[in-house]
C-alpha cells in the first residue's frame, strides 16, 4: 500500500504517534514503534491516565498495566498491577523476549522487572496524593464497591459484604478522564 | 490510557497499550488494556486493533480480537470497528468506550459508543501520506 508505513494510536497523543513513527522512519521495528510510542506517553503522563502519578487506587497508589503483541508471531508481554515500575510497556517486552510467558502481575511483575533491570521508583506525585485527598475529602466518591456496607455510595471502608444482593445498573464511572 | 498499532512498509503489524487505569479502582483491579484481544491484537495477515474506555466492561467483549477477525473475513476497518463496539453496546447501551483499527493495506477507521460528555473520539495517525502526527476524529 502506498499509504504504508502507518502508526494510529488512541486519544490525541501527539508525541507518542511521532516517537513511534521516527521509529519507523529510522529503519527500526514495528514493536520498537509501539514500545518507544507507549513510552513516551509513560514519561509524559498523557492525560493523566498513563504512566506514573495518575489514577491513583483506593489505598492512594498508581498501578501500571501494559500489553504489547508481535503480529508476526502472536507473541505477546504483559503486565498488570504493575508497582513501583514507570516503563510497564518496557517490562511487557521483557515478559514477551525473556519468559515463555504472556501476563505477569503484581510485587512478582515489579521483581521481574527488577531483575530485568527497570529501576524500582516511588510512582507517587504530588498530582496523585490531591487526588486521592480530595477523594477521601468527598467519602469516597466515585466507588466502585457495591452490596457491601457501609452504603459505598455515601461512605467510605472499610467494607463488609452485606447478606443480601440487589441487582444495581453499573454506574458507568469511567470517562475521558479515568480510562483504561 | 494508550492503545498503538504499527504498521511498516511490508505490512508486518504490532500492537501495544500502556494504562494507569480507573481512578480510585479497588487495588487489584485490572483493566482490558494488559488483556490479549481485549486491550488491542494484531496478526500480520488481517490487521490490528486496539480499545479504549471502560475496561471492565470491555474486556468481556474482546473487541479487538473481534475486530481483527472481522477484518480478516473482509471487513473494512471501520466497520470492523463499529461491529465490536455494537456488539458491546447490547448489553451495555452507554459504555464508555472506543476503538481504532486497521488493516494490513494501511486502511484504518475507529468508532465510539456515545455517552455522557463522550460524542466524538479523537486519534493520531501518522502514515507516508502524512509523515506527520495528524489528528482524526470519528462521531459516536
Amino acid at each position: 500500500s502506498l499509504t504504508l508505513p502507518l502508526v494510529i494510536n488512541t486519544w490525541p497523543f501527539k508525541n507518542a504517534t511521532a516517537a513511534a513513527w521516527s521509529v519507523l522512519q529510522s529503519g527500526g521495528s514495528v514493536l520498537d514503534a509501539v514500545e518507544k510510542g507507549c513510552a513516551r506517553c509513560e514519561m509524559e503522563q498523557c492525560d493523566g491516565s498513563v504512566g506514573y502519578g495518575g489514577s491513583p487506587d483506593e489505598f492512594g497508589e498508581t498501578t501500571l498495566d501494559a500489553m504489547i503483541i508481535n503480529g508476526d508471531t502472536v507473541e505477546v508481554g504483559a503486565v498488570a498491577d504493575l508497582r513501583r515500575i514507570k516503563n510497564a510497556i518496557g517490562v511487557a517486552r521483557a515478559v514477551m523476549e525473556h519468559t515463555e510467558h504472556t501476563l505477569l502481575v503484581g510485587e512478582s511483575a515489579s521483581l521481574f522487572a527488577e531483575n530485568m533491570g527497570f529501576v524500582a521508583e516511588d510512582l507517587t506525585t504530588n498530582k496523585s496524593v490531591n487526588i486521592f485527598s480530595q477523594w477521601l475529602k468527598g467519602n469516597c466518591q466515585p466507588n466502585y464497591r457495591k452490596n457491601v456496607f457501609p452504603d459505598p455510595s455515601t461512605s467510605c471502608g472499610p467494607y463488609k459484604p452485606k447478606g443480601t444482593f440487589t441487582q444495581n445498573k453499573s454506574a458507568n464511572h469511567a470517562n475521558v478522564h479515568s480510562h483504561d | 490510557t494508550i492503545g498503538m498499532i504499527a504498521l511498516d512498509k511490508d505490512g508486518h503489524v504490532a500492537a501495544g497499550t500502556s494504562t494507569n487505569g480507573l481512578t480510585h479502582k479497588v487495588p487489584g483491579r485490572v483493566g482490558d488494556s494488559p488483556i490479549i484481544g481485549a486491550g488491542a491484537y494484531a496478526d500480520s495477515s488481517a490487521g490490528g486493533a486496539a480499545a479504549t474506555g471502560d475496561g471492565d466492561v470491555m474486556m468481556r467483549f474482546l473487541p479487538s480480537y473481534l475486530a481483527v477477525e472481522l477484518m480478516r473475513a473482509g471487513a473494512d476497518p471501520s466497520a470492523a470497528c463499529k461491529t465490536a463496539i455494537s456488539r458491546i453496546k447490547r448489553h451495555y447501551s452507554d459504555f464508555f468506550g472506543a476503538i481504532i483499527c486497521a488493516n494490513t493495506t494501511g486502511h484504518y477507521g475507529a468508532a465510539c459508543n456515545k455517552a455522557p460528555d463522550f460524542s466524538q473520539f479523537h486519534y493520531m495517525v501518522s502514515n507516508s501520506e502524512s509523515d506527520t502526527p495528524l489528528l482524526k476524529s470519528v462521531d459516536c
